[in-house]
Parts: structure tokens; C-alpha cells; sequence
């Protein structure tokens, strides 16, 4: 593993540490998109379907299921918690997500390494990551106003992402038969993602400004 | 395991 998926790993981690935070902190998931959330934790349940048949690492595995359990224990707490639940913005959080579903599953079905049960989950899992944070920009998009912890969420989410980018390019030149096109061209897709929110993001950290994206 | 593939990233 090089310094650059270990830092990936990292934010990704960071990033998921934050809004717990935030929610347990605040008791608040103010400016939070449920709709993200729980396409997370179906890119994970699909992802790691591997973890009963294939071990990689201690790390591996214990990044998943922790990857797994805080996924849903976000999800848990925006539905059930009696508190955190009545500050979801339920109506700016309207994006149509089964279609992100119902999208990234079929062009799993046309896009693959191979046709098995588990290779077609696991096409579907990185098909539906690169989309996964739409609802939550499109939700940030519309409230304007973005707190600390919601934009420093969004913020290690994206770091994850270009550190990964980092890692590839390493392998790339360093693993002589590295070749994973789904996951890199899908990586690429969803990083362009937050490139629009990043720019706001660093004027607003250079400004010492709260973070506001335009209407 | 997988057919001697497997996903080693997160």
C-alpha cells in the first residue's frame, strides 16, 4: 500500500468522523442529504460482499466493516433518532435517487470485469460511489449557506477521491501489470464531481469567508 | 479466491 491510498483511505475516514460529529455534537443533520447517505451504505453492502470469501488484510477488512457500521449508524440516526431526525431538511433534499440506482445497476450489467454475482456488485458499487454525492451538492447548491462541519464533510470526501486519483498514477508506473479502467475512469467521473465545489471551497478558506456557494 | 482476481482498494 502506498502513501497515497493510506492517505485516501485516511480523509475518507476523517470525512465520515466529521459528520458523525456533527450529528452526535449538534444533534443536528442540518444540511445533510439522507439520499447520499443511504446510497453509501448500499455502495458499501455491495462492495464488500467480498468480505466472506476473499482476505486481503487486517486492514482491509476492518476498514470495510467499519466503512459498513458508520454508514448505517448515519443513516440510523437521520431516521430514527428522535432528535436528529426533526432537523433533516427533508424538502431540500428532493434529488431522485433510485434513478442513480437503478442506472449505475444496469450499466454494472453492460460494464464489468466479469459476469459473476460478485464482479457485477462490485462494477455496480463504484458506478453508484460516483454518483453518490449528487444529491448532497445538488442540496448544498440550494441552501447556499453551508456550516463548517457539512463543508469540511464534503471536504475530506473530496481529498479521498484525489488522493486516490494520486494512488493510481503510483501503481501505475510502479505495478507493471496495473490495469483497472472501470475503477479509475469512474474515479476520474466522480472527482470532476467536486471540482466545482473545491473552487468555492478554497475561495472562501483564502477570503477567511463562510463558505456560500451561488444560487 | 474470485478466480485469482481481487479488489484490493476500499
Amino acid at each position: 500500500m502506498n502513501i497515497f491510498r493510506f492517505a485516501g483511505d485516511m480523509t475518507h475516514l476523517i470525512s465520515i468522523v466529521v459528520l458523525l460529529l456533527k450529528i452526535y455534537a449538534t444533534k443536528s443533520c442540518s444540511g445533510i442529504s439522507l439520499k447520499t447517505q443511504e446510497l453509501y451504505v448500499i455502495v458499501f453492502l455491495a462492495r464488500y460482499l467480498d468480505l466472506f470469501t476473499d482476505f486481503i488484510s487486517v486492514y482491509n477488512t476492518v476498514m470495510k466493516l467499519v466503512f459498513i457500521g458508520s454508514s448505517l449508524a448515519i443513516v440510523w440516526c437521520m431516521r430514527m433518532h428522535r432528535a436528529v431526525k426533526r432537523t433533516y431538511d427533508k424538502e431540500l433534499d428532493t434529488f431522485r435517487h433510485y434513478f442513480l440506482v437503478l442506472g449505475s445497476f444496469v450499466l454494472a450489467l453492460l460494464l464489468h470485469e466479469k459476469f459473476t454475482f460478485q464482479e457485477i456488485f462490485w462494477a455496480f458499487s463504484i458506478y453508484l460511489e460516483a454518483v453518490a454525492i449528487l444529491p448532497q451538492l445538488v442540496m448544498l447548491q440550494r441552501s447556499g449557506n453551508v456550516d463548517n462541519l457539512t463543508g469540511q464533510y464534503v471536504f475530506f470526501l473530496g481529498a479521498y477521491r484525489a488522493f486516490y486519483i494520486l494512488n493510481w498514477i503510483y501503481r501505475f508506473f510502479t505495478e507493471p501489470h496495473f490495469s483497472r479502467w472501470i475503477a479509475c475512469l469512474s474515479g476520474l467521473v466522480q472527482t470532476a464531481f467536486y471540482a466545482d465545489f473545491f473552487y468555492y471551497y478554497f475561495i472562501s478558506w483564502k477570503n477567511n469567508a463562510k463558505l456560500q456557494l451561488p444560487a | 479466491p474470485n478466480g485469482g482476481h481481487m479488489h484490493d482498494e476500499l
